[in-house]
Parts: structure tokens; sequence; C-alpha cells
């Protein structure tokens, strides 16, 4: 609760007609910024125990409710200038999207990566069609975007469950597998 | 052919040699339909009074209307896959866009990426983005009231008053918080937006929506700083998403295109979170 209710406190903060139109001073804005990013962090944790639990829970008739593998969970705040992490750095990581519609959504997800040949599965073990797109140079050029993606890794996540999730496995693939993917086609200037 | 093609089986974009939107395919309809960003100079005035209030954070007003594009020439790239077809455009230094259509999907991705916005010229600018087609629509827009009911826009016009219009831009600018659209008995363009913008329709088929700004000048209203945005002491870079639809304005066997835009609408603004976790330790077969 102390977790949401930082969330809801900031949130209480954002009603200010300041932080709805952007008629502060850039430092409060800034401080808005910095408060909101800090209650995304606490619930952060929130979000990582319900979904590890949901994840024991999804295996039937499973004993000792505590989970046996503890995921990450981790949200990438950058995402909006096409950086993360998780999927930078590791050949393997999961991606769990949570829809929070009350219907079953599809949606076209995007990926920072830094190589053009990956393996993404969903939970049933199916190997889903991917696409490798470079990302523009005028984003790359950012200054300050501390990122070594280079491509975004195209998929289509579909019927989400509403109020729901879905995660899918993705798996950088090496040596002949990763020759089999289709790189970038040619750019047509 | 001269013309660069990205699409699928419900709409195409063609773009022209000179690298810009040029023509919109869908719904049976081929249209002339062309995107430019451009900018209005931010009036400076001396606050004195309301007539010579400056643009700023409070306010939108353009110095005499004066307006300038930011090119004439786009440098484009193009990317075809079986999921997504793009189109990178480089406008000029600090303004760039991708086009992208997803094989599924009726409408278009208009990313864009705006700044630093340059004030070496001591002059503020208002950067907007400018769709223009062949719709004939007399004047009258719609732009949405926090993302439910379209209010009905008419030009230098108020349903309430007889109002006497002295910025003929400003004056005729509204608050788009998710969707501006425009039609004739034929045709319907309609834009969704990923935040809150100014827009307008300043003339038949054309619609405007102001993605970021730079000013030079406190408008005098309160905030007592001009909306002078900068990170690591440049100016602030903005980046976002607008969705096009086009098609026939009448409705087809009830399934009418402003339908597809509302849940459109809603799963671009609620989408699905993302949560990614380290598999380093796991192989598919333990993951599942």
């Amino acid at each position: 609760d102390p977790h949401l209710t930082f969330m809801r406190e900031t949130l209480g903060i954002m009603q200010h007609h300041d932080a709805i139109t952007g008629t502060e001073k850039e430092k409060v804005a800034l401080d808005y910024a910095k408060r909101m990013s800090v209650a995304f962090r606490a619930c952060g944790a929130t979000t990582r125990n319900v979904l590890n639990q949901l994840s024991v829970q999804s295996k039937d008739n499973v004993k000792d409710k505590t989970a046996k593998y503890v995921f990450d969970f981790k949200t990438c705040a950058l995402l909006n200038i096409t950086s993360c992490p998780v999927s930078e750095e590791n050949e393997r990581f999961a991606l769990t999207l949570y829809n929070p519609l009350a219907h079953t959504v599809s949606e076209y997800i995007r990926i920072p990566v830094p190589g053009v040949s990956y393996n993404i599965i969903d939970n049933k073990g199916v190997t889903l069609e991917s696409q490798a797109v470079p990302i523009p140079q005028p984003v790359i050029d950012i200054k300050h975007r501390n990122s070594t993606a280079k491509y975004e890794l195209v998929f289509l996540a579909t019927n989400i469950p509403p109020l729901g999730y879905r995660t899918y496995y993705v798996e950088k693939l090496e040596g002949t597998e990763a020759n089999k993917k289709i790189n970038p086609l040619p750019k047509a200037t | 052919s001269s013309v660069t093609v990205i699409g699928n089986s419900h709409i195409k974009l063609g773009f022209d040699t000179n690298g810009f939107l040029s023509e919109v395919k869908a719904d049976g309809l081929t249209r002339l339909v062309s995107q430019e960003f451009l900018f209005y100079e931010g009036a400076v005035g001396n606050n004195a009074e309301f007539l010579n209030r400056s643009s700023g954070a409070y306010i939108f007003r353009p110095n005499e209307n004066k307006i300038h594009f930011s090119t004439d020439q786009v440098e484009i790239e193009v990317y075809k896959g079986d999921l997504v077809q793009e189109v990178h455009q480089k406008f000029n230094d600090w303004i760039s866009q991708v086009v992208r259509i997803y094989n599924k999907d009726s409408f278009a991705e208009f990313e864009w990426l705006v700044g630093p916005i340059p004030i070496e010229d001591g002059i503020g600018k208002e950067v907007i983005t400018r769709f223009n087609s062949d719709i004939e629509s007399n004047g009258i827009f719609h732009t949405d009231s926090n993302g439910r009911e379209m209010i009905e826009r008419k030009l230098n016009h108020r349903d309430t008053w007889s109002v006497k219009i002295n910025e003929e831009v400003a004056g005729n600018y509204y608050p788009i918080t998710t969707k501006i659209d425009l039609e004739d008995e034929t045709a319907r363009l309609a834009i969704l937006t990923d935040r809150a913008q100014g827009g307008s329709s300043l003339k038949d088929g054309s619609l405007e929506l102001m993605v970021h700004r730079r000013l030079l000048k406190d408008d005098a209203f309160g905030v007592g700083e001009a909306l002078n945005e900068t990170e690591f002491g440049e100016g602030l870079i903005a980046r976002g998403k607008h969705h096009l639809f086009f098609g026939k304005s009448t409705d087809r066997e009830g399934v009418s295109l402003k339908g597809i835009e509302r849940l459109v609408q809603l799963e671009k603004l609620l989408p699905t979170w993302k949560f990614f976790s380290n598999m380093e330790d796991y192989t598919a077969e333990e993951w599942q």
C-alpha cells in the first residue's frame, strides 16, 4: 500500500493546472517528472510481486505459493527514445505485456535491440514472425541517448486477454541460425 | 516509378520524388493527401496590454502569422518487410519522421521527432505538422472533447456570438486531446494524436497540429519565464505519434471509419504495459 499511496499522492499533485497545461517554470516541470518517475519505480515493486505470484498460480496444483522463479519484470522508461538495457544487453529475455483494457487486444510490439536475428516464442512455444527495422539515424543521434540498440525488433502480439497478460521469450540467434533470418532489406534512398 | 509506395491491402501511401507524402489510397478512394512540417514565428510583444502579448506558455500568437517551410526536399529511406513498411524521412537537422504501415492495420502511423529547435536567429518558433488534401470541407472541421464527443468547428466563426477574429491563425486554434477530422460528401480525413495539442483547419481539406514550441519572451501571464525548455543545455527534443485515417465519409454497412477510429484511439492511448525480464539463465524450454 505505501507504494501505491505514493503514486496516488503524486497523481494528486499532477491534478494542478500547471502540471496539466505546462504553465509552470521549467524547474517545476522537471520536479513533476522526477516525482512521477519515483512513483513509477515504487509501483514497479508492486507489479513485480503481483506478476510473480500470478506466474506461480498459473501452474496447476502448485503446493508452495512461493514463486519458484522470481523474474525481474523491469519497465523500460526510455522506450520513448528506443532504449532498453534489458533487451540491449541480454541475448535472452522475456517480455510480458499487460493489457489494461476490458477487451482482448493485439498490438505490434517494437523492442530496441543491437542485432537483427532473433527468435520469439509465445507461451505455447509457437515461434512468431518478426522483422528487424533500423532505428532512424536522427534517433540514434539524440545526444545523451546511451543505447547500443541499432534496430527495432517488430512482432505482432495477438489475443492479449482483457486486464490480463501474455509473455514472450526472445532469444538472439547465432551462427547459421542467424543467417536464415532476413536482414533488413537494402534501403532505397 | 517516381512515386514510392508503402502499404497493405487496406491503405497505401505514395511519396513523391521530393520525399513528401503525396497521395493516399484507402477504402476504394485515391486522393491527394500531402504532409509537411512548418513553423510559425512566435510574436514578441511588449506585453503592455492585451493586444501586444508575446507568444508563450499561456498564449499561442504567431508573429503576423509568418510561417516557414521546414524544407523543400526530404531525404527518405524505405524499408519494406512482412510485418511493417516504413519511410524514414529527414526534413532538416531538427525535424525527422518515420511513416509506417503495419501489415494488418487500416491506418498509417507518423512518428515525428522535433528538436532542438534552433534559436540562433533570436526568433521563437512554433512547429506544426500540416496535412493537406483535396477534400472540400467548406471551413468545417471537428475536434474532440477530452477523447469523447466531436465538436463542430467553423473557420472564423463562433456558434454563440458574432466573433471578430483579430488573429487569423491563433483565433482559429482549438485544443485537441485525441482527434481532429474533416470530410466532404465522399472522403474523410482524421488524425489521432498521442497527447493534447493545439490544432486547426485554416483552409479547406487541411489539418494542422502543433507538435513543439520554443519561445524567447515571457507572455506576462504569471510563470515569469519564456517557454524555452532545454535539456543538457540544448533545446528540448520532442517525439510523438499521429495516426492518419482516410476513407469514405459515408458509413459503410455500419462499420464506419469513426468506429474504428474510436477503438484505435483507445488502444493507442492505453497500450499494453511492457515488462522485461532477463532470461540468460533459462533456455526457452525451461522458461516455458
